[in-house]
């Protein structure tokens, strides 16, 4: 893009298709590059090195027409459900959210509430280990919602202030799958009230057009109030973050760049936005 | 959907002569949208449409179809032969066993998958081993152990302080003692990036030199397929790959730009959470749920 001297239908072509290998979709990316070329047109611009910085304002005002400061709820406990696709990073999030809020000072309690999947609870439990926070964990079948229940009651009576829950990937399109999960979320929202609980869905960086279908059916479902983009560390720009700020007005919270539990980061729009054009 | 749009753009005038140069521009404008949204990669995209555009100028319009169906019908043959190719089976070694390499980035399905292929290859009367060379993710190899028992089919384990390469060394062994003909290497999720953990599966390849060597793919991946398929692909020479979690809505326009950018065949889809959930590749209904 720097290369490209005069302001013309190659340049604005080339910008379509930076936002499209990002992920960021052909509507999406269509309805922003229109919006820069009616500045262009009319603020009478000619220096084609100021067209990127007008793109990267009109992103960065879509990141941020919700706040992507993660706010712990107020209440005691607070929880946090944490929701998503199979395989897209919300045991592995759990360990670092769990992590991040102990050593924050808040006392944590993990809920294993993915009852399903193989050695899911195991799994959770070596991060509970390895963070130095309890966990309720029921037998594998168990009833999902009975855990997030138990896991409540449980961070009552031990005094913690947040509780995280995890829950088993699904395919949004799976509609008994939903059904549990909103399930899950009712007992949430039954114990600790909607200002109780912070519900993040989190979503593969890899992941193209499909995340904007996961977030309409996981709203759909339970309030999710935030996005975790995990496995940014790869070479996915998660530009899909950006039709579903767009159309859904879903703020992303916090960003996952590695495997480790210190491996997260709050989501910052202006490096987002910066690093779509690295 | 595509056929609606192009009926309204190209007219629903059956047998109408010739398809023009206008038709076919007109066509491909929606072909390319409808491939972009799928997923498709952009390069892959121009390629493709390019393609599409000489096949389709100046044909004869049949006397059955409107233009408009017929540029979709040359799309849908273009895709489901790019896609299709005869290697889309596991070949087995001349003399066992056979050594199998699942890879792929993190969350893929490699482990489901090699559960599931086990599965099937049980089922058509082989002896597979199972081998857990996942060593970093917390109870990976419980969690294959766990798919092992459930299927009763034997999973070979060191524990987890054992490096990969050599887990892979003693199970190739163990296979030849135990008269198991299948080896089936489930491997940790990495990054293509991650130049240590790729030198890792190179490591395991030259080790054992695995007979085939499966890329897992999740076939809601976006435009990064393309990268990650060629890195996997220069690094270790795929054999082939299997798309998973096919039994979401995600279009899966990933199929069409790995198999446009490597040339290797997808061999298997997997489409369920369930062992039983691994069929084969069928190219020309991945044609249509690409095109939508
Ligand atoms: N590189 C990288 N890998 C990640 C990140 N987050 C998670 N992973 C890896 O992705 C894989 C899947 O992570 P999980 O935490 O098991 O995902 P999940 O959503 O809980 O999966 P299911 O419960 O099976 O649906 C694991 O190998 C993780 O180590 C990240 O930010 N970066
Ligand atoms: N619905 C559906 N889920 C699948 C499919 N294949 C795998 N999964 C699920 O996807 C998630 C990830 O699968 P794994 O087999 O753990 O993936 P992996 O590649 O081994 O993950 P890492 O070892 O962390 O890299 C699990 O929840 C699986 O049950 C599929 O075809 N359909
Ligand atoms: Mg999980
Ligand atoms: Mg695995």
């Amino acid at each position: 893009l720097s290369s490209h001297k005069a302001i013309d239908e190659e340049l604005f072509e080339r910008l379509e298709e930076l936002l499209i290998q990002a992920d960021v979709g052909v509507d999406t990316t269509l309805r922003l590059v229109d919006d820069v070329k009616d500045e262009v047109r009319t603020k009478g611009i000619t220096d084609s090195s100021l067209v990127r910085p007008i793109l990267q304002t009109k992103i960065h005002e879509i990141l941020t027409t919700h706040s992507s400061v993660f706010e712990l709820p107020k209440t005691s406990p607070a929880v946090i459900l944490v929701v998503g696709v199979n395989g897209a990073g919300k045991t592995t999030t759990i360990g670092k959210l769990a992590h991040r809020f102990k050593s924050e000072g808040h006392k944590v309690i993990l809920g294993a509430g993915d009852t399903f999947r193989a050695a899911a609870i195991e799994q959770l439990e070596i991060w509970a280990e390895r963070v130095g926070v309890d966990i309720v964990k029921h037998q594998p079948g168990a009833d999902p919602a009975a855990v997030a229940y138990d896991a409540i009651q449980a961070g009552r009576a031990r005094q913690c202030d947040v509780v995280i829950i995890d829950t088993a990937g699904r395919l949004q399109t799976k509609t008994n799958l939903m059904r549990e999960l909103e399930k899950i979320g009712r007992v949430v929202e039954r114990e600790v009230g909607e200002e109780g609980a912070e519900v993040l869905l989190v979503v593969d960086a890899t992941t193209g057009q499909n995340a904007l279908s996961q977030a309409k059916l996981f709203s759909e479902a339970v309030d999710v109030s935030g996005l975790v983009l995990a496995k940014l560390d790869g070479t996915a720009k998660g530009g899909i973050i950006i039709a579903i700020a767009a159309e859904l007005e879903l703020p992303v919270k916090f960003i996952g760049i590695g495997e480790a539990y210190e491996d997260l980061r709050d989501f910052d729009a202006d490096e987002f936005a910066a690093a779509l054009f690295d | 959907n595509l056929a609606e749009k192009l009926q309204r753009t190209l007219g629903k005038l059956r047998g109408r002569g010739k398809l023009t140069e206008q038709d076919v521009k007109e066509a491909l404008r929606e072909v390319r949208l409808a491939l972009l949204e799928a997923d498709v990669n952009y390069k892959v995209v121009s390629e493709f449409t390019a393609r599409v555009r000489e096949r389709a100028v100046g044909q004869e319009v049949m006397a059955s179809l409107t233009p408009a169906h017929q540029v979709i019908k040359i799309v849908y043959e273009e895709l489901a032969e790019l896609m299709g190719g005869s290697r889309s089976k596991l070949e087995l070694a001349s003399r066992p066993p056979t050594i199998v390499m699942l890879a792929g980035l993190q969350g893929a399905g490699k482990t489901t998958s090699s559960a599931k292929l086990a599965n099937l290859l049980r089922k058509q009367g082989h002896r597979p081993l199972l081998v857990a060379a996942d060593v970093y993710r917390p109870a990976a190899i419980k969690q294959l152990q766990v798919l092992g028992d459930q299927l009763q089919i034997p999973v070979f384990s060191l524990g987890d302080q054992i490096s990969p390469v050599d887990i892979a060394k003693a199970a190739v062994e163990h296979a030849h003692r135990h008269a198991n003909d299948v080896v089936l290497l489930d491997t940790a999720g990495r990054l293509h990036v991650d130049e240590e953990l790729m030198a890792e599966l190179r490591a395991i390849d030259e080790a054992v030199s695995p007979h085939q060597i499966l890329l897992v793919v999740d076939a809601m991946t976006g435009q990064d397929a393309v990268n990650v398929a060629n890195s996997f692909n220069e690094s270790l020479d795929i054999d082939g790959i299997i798309l998973t979690k096919l039994d979401g809505d995600a279009r899966g326009g990933a199929a069409l730009s790995i198999k446009a950018v490597t040339g290797k065949p997808i061999k298997f889809a997997a489409t369920s959470e369930k062992l039983d959930g691994l069929e084969p590749f069928y190219p020309e209904r991945m044609a249509s749920r690409i095109l939508g």
